[in-house]
């Protein structure tokens, strides 16, 4: 039965109900109501917690990612003249011998 | 683009899970 | 007034409501459930998503500080081999010059 099927079917029922059945249903669905509104508050607060929790990580992966460049940077660079420092070495050392 | 979207998207489901916290629901 | 003491004045106004004003109360509350409830759904869906992107970055984050610190070692080690190798240099060069 569809959602519009079962609340007509629902409204022809409580149109014939006698009070006692109404009554009945009205502290029944207060009491669903009840529930179901703290589940929902529980779903909304878990949310909230896990979305600061997610920005947080967040922004200390962009904090690592900028670490992680200048390290790099800084490697390659000492790469880059090691290189050129043993060229020099090696031909200082050849002068030396000759 | 992608990181604003990212972000205005966070901004959307964090309106959506405070709206819920400070709707008032009815009771009988 | 405290939940329970509400539930109280509840039970006694539906005990002494008219079957009219009780068959308006189970529409409404019917139609605030069915409300709360697709809410609460949609909060708990969001929040399980945003849970599922907070432990793909936690990942993401873990191998970047695994690269981070390998990268680090590797810049650590060069410049040490730099200094021990500039200190050769100068020795090779003060010999060669004497």
């Amino acid at each position: 039965m569809s959602g519009q099927e079962q609340e007509g079917a629902d409204a022809v029922l409580v149109t014939e109900a006698g009070p006692r059945w109404l009554r009945a249903e009205v502290e029944r669905l207060s009491r669903e109501l009840r529930e179901t509104t703290q589940e929902k508050i529980q779903a909304a607060e878990y949310g909230l917690a896990v979305l600061e929790e997610k920005q947080a990580l967040k922004q200390r992966f962009d904090e690592l990612e900028t670490d992680y460049e200048a390290v790099r940077h800084e490697l390659d660079q000492l790469r880059e003249a090691f290189g050129q420092a043993y060229s020099t070495h090696r031909k200082v050392a050849a002068d030396g011998e000759s | 683009p992608n990181i604003k979207a990212g972000a205005a998207n966070e901004g959307v489901l964090a309106n959506f899970f405070n709206s819920l916290l400070s709707k008032k629901t009815g009771t009988s």
